[in-house]
């Protein structure tokens, strides 16, 4: 038996949105430790890894380790229809074949059941090394967002490159070249609005601003997001989850033939 | 020109 109760409905509701377009379907694991997702796009080229810890639930009652494999359009379509407001609780059965979405509105006054069929996926899960990175990046996630759309319309692929001068993001395409240079600035009013740049040494890799765009669907969950990036390694875009975890995209730098 | 490696080139199967 599964039951999870989530008081912050729009957080499932967000995680979603910034992961159903990248994702066709992945299983869902659910242990003592949370609920958790590894998957990788079709074509194998980026990863997301997302982790609600079982103590941000309200509830949370896991007997058994489980996996349900979902669709994620069908899911992210079930839980629109949840309110931004209403507590979700996710239900299973042991060996069931259904998952149940319950939205609770704020007030106790409306109820909603939706129950969703559960399929069969072979997933590979990965392994991924906890590894040391050459620089880390933490910028406002609207400022990253922001950044990528711009460049998108002028190239498909992004430079970025860490110096001790700040971080700079490089497009070029046929109309022309963009720069976009981002220095430290950590004395802002408010943290959230900080450029904060570690840095062991300078690195500079380039990646597809699709990917890139994909993972900004998530800027709705963070305001700030770590952008970790090292030579021989794919990029870690990272946003933090309130109190409960993370969502983590994975993208291997593209490389000159 | 430049070529897209697949993630799974950096993570082994568990």
């Amino acid at each position: 038996m599964l039951e999870l109760r989530l008081l912050q409905g729009s957080l499932l509701k967000k995680v979603l949105e910034s992961i159903k377009d990248l994702v066709t379907e992945a299983n869902f694991d659910c242990s003592a430790t949370g609920f958790s997702l590894q998957a990788m796009d079709s074509s194998h080229v980026a990863l997301v890894a997302l982790l609600l810890r079982s103590e941000g639930f309200e509830h949370f009652r896991c007997d058994r380790n489980i996996s349900m494999g979902m669709k994620l359009v069908n899911m992210a379509m079930m839980l629109k229809c949840a309110g931004n407001d209403d507590i979700i609780t996710i239900k299973a059965d042991d060996g069931g074949d259904t998952v149940t979405f319950m939205f609770e509105s704020p007030n106790q006054d409306k109820i909603a059941d939706f129950e969703m069929k559960l399929m069969n996926i072979d997933s590979e899960h990965l392994g991924i090394p906890e590894a040391e990175y050459q620089a880390i990046v933490r910028m406002p996630s609207s400022e990253f967002a922001r950044i990528c759309k711009d460049l998108s319309t002028i190239g498909d692929t992004v430079i970025i490159s860490v110096t001790k001068e700040g971080v700079k993001f490089s497009t070029k395409g046929d109309i022309g070249t963009a720069n976009i240079v981002c220095r430290q600035n950590a004395t802002v009013d408010k943290p959230e609005d900080a450029i904060i740049i570690e840095m062991k040494e300078p690195v500079s890799l380039t990646f597809a601003l699709r990917y890139m765009n994909s993972f900004t669907k998530a800027t709705p969950l963070a305001n700030i997001v770590t952008i970790s990036l090292s030579s021989e390694l794919p990029v870690v875009v990272e946003y933090k989850i309130a109190e409960m975890g993370y969502i983590r995209f994975y993208l291997a730098p593209k490389i000159e033939e | 020109g430049s070529k897209q490696p697949a993630i799974t080139k950096f993570f082994s199967k568990l």
